[in-house]
């Protein structure tokens, strides 16, 4: 399975509906401070579903959904979707009798989130392993906060062995 | 349990010390297992030597040394399952160019080898000469993120907006 | 004890809030002790709203968002008792090119205001371009280091050592 | 008073003897990761009498002196000097006779630190208090270490009290 594009609304500061389209080889992103470059990773581990708001930098899931400025009220819904191409055809049973799959994170303020694969809903579980089985996931090693590394080089010897066996 | 963190352990540092010589151009690199004879009690020490440099624990080396020897450590584990997508946030904040240099080469072999995508967030000049293509995040409206396409050879321009 | 404590923080909040929007160039923020009404028993809160966004607590904050507001504490508590000389070690790292700026503005004027001498250490060209001169530190000879005066019009031969 | 510069010799990575002057307004001190500069703030923060040295990155004081490389043995002693200017005539009394005052810090490996003032031996905390007198010394808030700034976004809100309790 490869990440094809991300589609974010409502999340955070993308109040709007943003496409990113995720090709082969790197692709930079840039931006001043606090433009919203951490938000979109942030969307994409949360569609991946990450379960922990401390992970998202917020107090709650509710903090995901776009808060509000001086000049726009807040919103109630945030969702985030990511499509995948499946033409190797080595999705999970289940899923994978399509070309494409889309999963989709959509959560609703106090409502909590609901997880929908090529429009059928499904459990949160059911994504994670989707993820999973993948190679991938919110807790994969390939996702890099902007602090992991800070926290690497200052975690206790204890701390650094889970890395392992995250690994294991 | 035991068997299976062992069998990780040599893996990982296997790749670590391999990876650590490619970001430093040089040096040698272990990890090590401490403070109990139970792997699944122990702690990951990480022992470093840049090139030309004495051995010493990780705690020791300067901060961009730090930064590049955790970046090994990551992607070390990364390898052992690789995934289709990699997301770095600002690792490169504390490198130098030559060191950034040497980073990207290795973002580009293990796109290579893997097919790993990979979507890089930088502020460092150097990084951004070195990537396939270029998304910009703006707030023109203040508080309201937008995407926009940033063609490469604009790399000047991103002083007004990087 | 205690009033002394309040004491201090009433004149560094003071002088927070002001740093905050010289850094930032506008929004505002302030410093709040909570869980406790002893003084010496609370803690130290940081709000901040940049211009434009919401007011938040400092973990809410971006990267470099939070990087800059940290520096505003630190001149907020050194600006009640100004030294003779300020060594600043890689504190831009974070932050884009026109934090910079207004940093470097920042460090222009306390310098002018109470004669304090500053020592910064960085990677960034834009702060190498508003220094009065520049120190190079190279390695020469593994391992070893050398003190080398840099020509401020070469700084873009600055490439090669930083 | 004021600094005028600073000469080091075996102190870490600076084996031979070295010069900084330091003189008015901005400074800036460049080169590539690993090369000493960090090393150059800390032997400022050493010779105004820091006793700890995990605030040098170090197990023991010993660890300040230059450890030797594959070319070059290592050093048994290190000395770092700063010269104040104290025209006018600010400093503490017993040091307030000179124009000038150099400070000198000498570490003998398993023997400990020696402290100067203008050639006489003097305490360490002579030292501190010298510099503490002038509104600065190895705990000022104007010493701004690499890792600082992460420390204090990540405090606990009570640790980040403690700043306020060194500047009242
Ligand atoms: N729920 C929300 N609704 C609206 N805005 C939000 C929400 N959550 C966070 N933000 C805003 O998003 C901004 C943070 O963006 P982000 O962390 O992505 O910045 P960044 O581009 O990574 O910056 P840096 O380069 O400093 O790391 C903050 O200004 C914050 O106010
Ligand atoms: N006692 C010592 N003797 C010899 N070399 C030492 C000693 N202590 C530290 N070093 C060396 O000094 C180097 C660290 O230098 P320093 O931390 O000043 O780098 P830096 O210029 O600040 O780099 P960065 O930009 O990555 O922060 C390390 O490579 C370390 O091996
Ligand atoms: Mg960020
Ligand atoms: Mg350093």
């Amino acid at each position: 399975m490869q990440f094809r594009k991300i589609r974010l609304t409502g999340f955070k500061s993308f109040v709007d509906p943003t496409e990113l389209i995720i090709e082969p080889g790197l692709t930079g992103i840039v931006g001043p401070n606090g433009c919203g470059k951490s938000n979109l990773v942030e969307a994409i581990r949360w569609v991946m579903g990450e379960t922990s708001a401390k992970q998202m930098r917020g107090g709650e899931m509710n903090d995901v959904i776009f808060g509000g400025t001086s000049n726009k009220p807040a919103r109630n819904i945030a969702e985030v979707g990511v499509l995948m191409d499946n033409s190797a055809r080595r999705a999970p049973v289940g899923f994978n009798e399509h070309l494409e799959l889309e999963i989709t994170r959509r959560i609703e303020r106090d409502k909590g989130s609901a997880y929908r694969v090529n429009g059928k809903e499904v459990r949160a579980r059911d994504v994670q392993l989707l993820f999973a089985d993948a190679s991938t996931g919110a807790r994969s090693p390939g996702l890099v906060s902007q602090g992991r590394i800070g926290s690497i080089i200052n975690a206790k010897p204890s701390d650094r062995r889970m890395l392992l066996e995250e690994a294991a | 349990g035991r068997e299976r963190l062992l069998a990780s352990f040599g893996k990982v540092n296997a790749s670590f010390e391999e990876l650590f010589v490619r970001l430093f151009g040089g040096g040698r690199a272990y990890l090590e297992l401490i403070e109990s004879d139970d792997p699944l009690e122990a702690g990951l020490q990480i022992m470093a030597s840049p090139p030309g440099k004495k051995l010493q624990a990780l705690s020791l080396l300067s901060g961009g040394e730090q930064a590049l020897t955790a970046l090994a450590l990551i992607f070390a584990v990364f390898l052992t399952n690789p995934s289709p997508i990699c997301v770095l946030d600002e690792v490169d904040a504390p490198l130098d160019d030559s060191n950034v240099d040497r980073f990207c080469l290795l973002l580009e072999h293990i796109a290579k080898e893997t097919g790993t995508r990979f979507l890089v967030v930088t502020h460092h000049r150097m990084t951004m000469a070195r990537m396939d293509r270029l998304f910009g995040v703006t707030m023109a409206e203040r508080g309201i993120s937008q995407l926009v396409s940033v063609d490469l050879t604009g790399v000047e321009r991103l002083r007004a907006i990087a």
